[in-house]
């Protein structure tokens, strides 16, 4: 299974559509102190089903709409598409690429759709769970969590990895 | 075909003991449980970095934590490797010898799983394969731009100089 | 002649809004008081870096909430002066343009306070008047050597390129 | 009220006495992870009267103490001497040099000198309590803490300040 791309609009300061293609290897995302990278991270976590807000520094669906600034308006959707290379049948789907896609409006509706179908959230956490999330995607300031997690929390990324 | 945990357990404090020696360039660390009775599901980490003597990991340096952290996530990842893997500046606390070990293990592990890191760092950003630089405009918009090794290290570099 | 808490929360308030602006190059940022029925002894920050909203501080990135920190311990700084302030790597999570902004701080707050930094951050080392390596032998033992600012610089280099 | 210099011997890595002297402004202190900065910012805050050893990372007493490597043998005494330069008359005494030490014994003995008296811990920190702990040694990764304590915790930082 590959990551192959990323499109982010309206989550966060992605306000406007943004692609990240993903190759083999590895990938550097740069840039300077509040640029939107760990945003990046966290549209990520959310398409493959994230749904604890305080796991993307919010507290409600709300959070991650792109908010407006001095100079914008405020969004009403965010939409994040995670395209998957599954030519290596990683994914229990009769597909060699995948599209995971979530929705969030103002409104509160969400909608959630695998290869372009309307799905139910847990059919994207059910999709992604084999991933292993808890050492997967590591957010910033984490590193030390790992270590400093009371014992029992650190066995739980054991039990992921088992 | 999921291990139990303990069968896991064994293979992780195994490979974690090569992970640790790889990334300090030497010393020891190990990973042992508990006591089930006294304290179920409890996980303990000693470290050794080369030259030192073993200590707890509450005692090790800012960035001696910081190493150690990812030696075990890279254990994991090489026990039960998962397809892609994301690190949002992990390497924060490491100074330039250490990011170089760092960034090789990363390109080692880089033939079976797919990184995303996102960092500050000069040595990691030079051994990526892919690089996206991001920035946001007067307007709180962000948007990216995908850059050549050369100009990363340029970007970086001239946002030192120009603010000099 | 130590002023009421209220007295010197308002001088705090008042200076922290100038040296955010000043570390950030621009925005605002507010220190409010909680209802002393409801949450005695509570104390808020908001923030709006430049062109960006007005944000609660766990919505800022990792190098916006150091700054806002650094933006705090400053403010109280200059209200209340210590005669020395030592710093731990506060500026680790800094980008390379809100490092000379924080070192232009402290030269700034320098005239009056003597101030000792641990650092990893080139910027911040080319702020100081006096420079110390500390390095660790074979042996487990630290020992130091004073440091020109050249030879600081080129030892962080150097320590780059030898491992590249 | 300067700092002058502060010579280390036994506290922690080390093992042999070291000098840092202080000039007026700003003095950095570079080096290596695990070459012993930190240990530096602890010996001061050691001698300035520090009892909590959590503050320290450490537990206890012994901790501080040169603990030996695969090379050398423990040692069994910590001593940190603080020098400051009073010609303003910031500390109350009628010195224009103070010298602050501190020593530690692994028989569990402790010794605490101004300018060469013996004095009680307490008389330490009576003397450097003016000095503002919570705002004047910032340690490693506490940059956060000083945003995310508590409310009331930040409003500690306030009272020290006023
Ligand atoms: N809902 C939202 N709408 C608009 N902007 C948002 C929203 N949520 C967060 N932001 C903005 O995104 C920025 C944070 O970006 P992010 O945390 O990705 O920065 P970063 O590049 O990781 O920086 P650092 O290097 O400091 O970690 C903040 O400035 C914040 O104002
Ligand atoms: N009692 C002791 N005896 C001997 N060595 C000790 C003792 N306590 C700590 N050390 C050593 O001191 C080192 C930690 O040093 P310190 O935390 O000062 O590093 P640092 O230079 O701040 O590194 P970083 O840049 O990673 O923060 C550890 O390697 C530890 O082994
Ligand atoms: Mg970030
Ligand atoms: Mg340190």
């Amino acid at each position: 299974l590959l990551l192959k791309r990323l499109d982010i609009h309206g989550f966060k300061s992605f306000a406007t559509p943004t692609t990240f293609a993903f190759d083999r290897g590895i990938t550097a995302i740069v840039g300077p102190n509040g640029s939107g990278k760990s945003n990046v991270s966290e549209a990520l976590r959310w398409v493959l089903g994230e749904s604890q807000y305080s796991n993307l520094r919010g507290r409600k669906t709300e959070d991650i709409l792109f908010a407006g600034s001095d100079r914008r308006a405020p969004l009403g959707m965010a939409e994040v598409v995670l395209t998957l290379d599954n030519s290596d049948g990683d994914l229990p789907l009769e597909f060699s690429e995948i599209t995971v896609a979530r929705r969030a409006y103002r409104s509160g509706e969400s909608q959630y759709l695998i290869n372009g179908s309307r799905v139910r959230l847990k059919d994207i956490q059910q999709l992604t769970a084999p991933l292993g999330q808890s050492h997967t995607i590591i957010g910033q300031g984490l590193v030390d969590a790992v270590l400093s997690q009371r014992p029992e929390d650190r066995r739980g990324l054991f039990e992921h990895a088992a | 075909m999921a291990n139990s945990f303990s069968e896991t357990f064994t293979e992780v404090a195994a490979e974690f003991e090569q992970t640790f020696k790889r990334l300090f360039g030497g010393g020891t660390a190990k990973l042992s449980q508990r006591d089930e009775e006294d304290e179920p599901g409890g996980v303990d980490i000693v470290a050794q970095p080369p030259g030192k003597r073993l200590q707890g990991l509450n005692q090790l340096s800012g960035g001696e934590r910081a190493l150690t952290a990812v030696a075990l996530l890279v254990a994991i990842q090489r026990v039960n490797p998962s397809p892609f893997c994301l690190l949002d500046e992990v390497d924060a606390a490491l100074d330039e010898s250490n990011v170089v070990r760092f960034k090789d293990e990363l390109r080692d592990l880089a033939t079976t799983t797919q990184f995303v890191v996102i960092t500050h760092n000069r040595g990691t950003i030079e051994g990526a394969d892919t690089l996206y630089g991001v920035t946001m405009g007067d307007d709180g918009v962000s948007r990216t731009i995908s850059l050549r090794l050369d100009e990363a290290i340029q970007a970086v570099e001239e946002q030192q100089t120009a603010s000099v």
